[in-house]
């Protein structure tokens, strides 16, 4: 099956979104 | 009792497997048998997508500032971070020292390693877990199967990698038949 991939750049973008507050 | 399975929220980014954090510290002068150990580890929670990681995350201590002897643990939803859980019965760990200053950077790259799926051994990564001491403090990764040479080189491979170790850095495979 898919695998769900993040690479670190990916991963540390999504710390600044408002839903990862 | 049965807890409830994380579920990502709308807009968030799915991750391939849940995962839940726990925290353990050693009680001074205690045996360290199976019991209490179980006693001394607690959940801190589990998620399952990008954005719920940050939740928790964001808020833990990071290694570097944690003091006496400590560990975080990261495996995922449904795998306690102990041998005797059946995912990690056959399996095995990489285990690297650390010198003191370099457990929080090396851990955050080990997790993002691990959510982002970049090891690629399909199923056999349990989970990870640092170890904070006096005089270093150890990482370790571990997987089901300890017997499969292709997986645990891969693993290896895959932490160098990630972890930007200097080349020098000693890296040991311990299995659970042999420890126990």
């Amino acid at each position: 099956g898919t695998r769900i991939i993040y690479d670190r750049k990916f991963l540390l973008e999504c710390r600044s979104s408002p839903l990862a507050r | 009792t049965k807890r409830k399975v994380a579920v990502p929220g709308a807009g968030e980014h799915p991750l391939q497997y849940n995962y839940t954090f726990w925290y353990s510290r050693r009680t001074p002068g205690r045996p360290t048998s199976t019991q209490s150990y179980e006693q001394n580890i607690k959940q801190i929670g589990s998620f399952a997508s990008v954005e719920q990681f940050w939740r928790f995350y964001s808020h833990m201590i990071r290694p570097d500032d944690l003091t006496g002897h400590s560990d975080f643990h990261l495996f995922k939803e449904g795998i306690k971070p102990m041998w005797e859980d059946d995912a990690n019965k056959s399996g095995g760990k990489w285990i690297i020292r650390l010198r003191k200053g370099l457990a929080s950077r090396c851990w955050e790259n080990l997790i993002l390693a691990i959510l982002g799926e970049q090891f690629m051994v399909g199923e056999e990564i349990c989970g990870a877990v640092v170890s904070v001491r006096f005089q270093e403090d150890i990482i370790s990764i571990w997987n089901k199967t300890a017997s499969d040479q292709a997986t645990t080189a891969r693993i290896r491979d895959t932490l160098r990698r990630v972890l930007n170790l200097p080349p020098n850095t000693i890296m040991e495979y311990k299995n659970t038949h042999r420890q126990h």
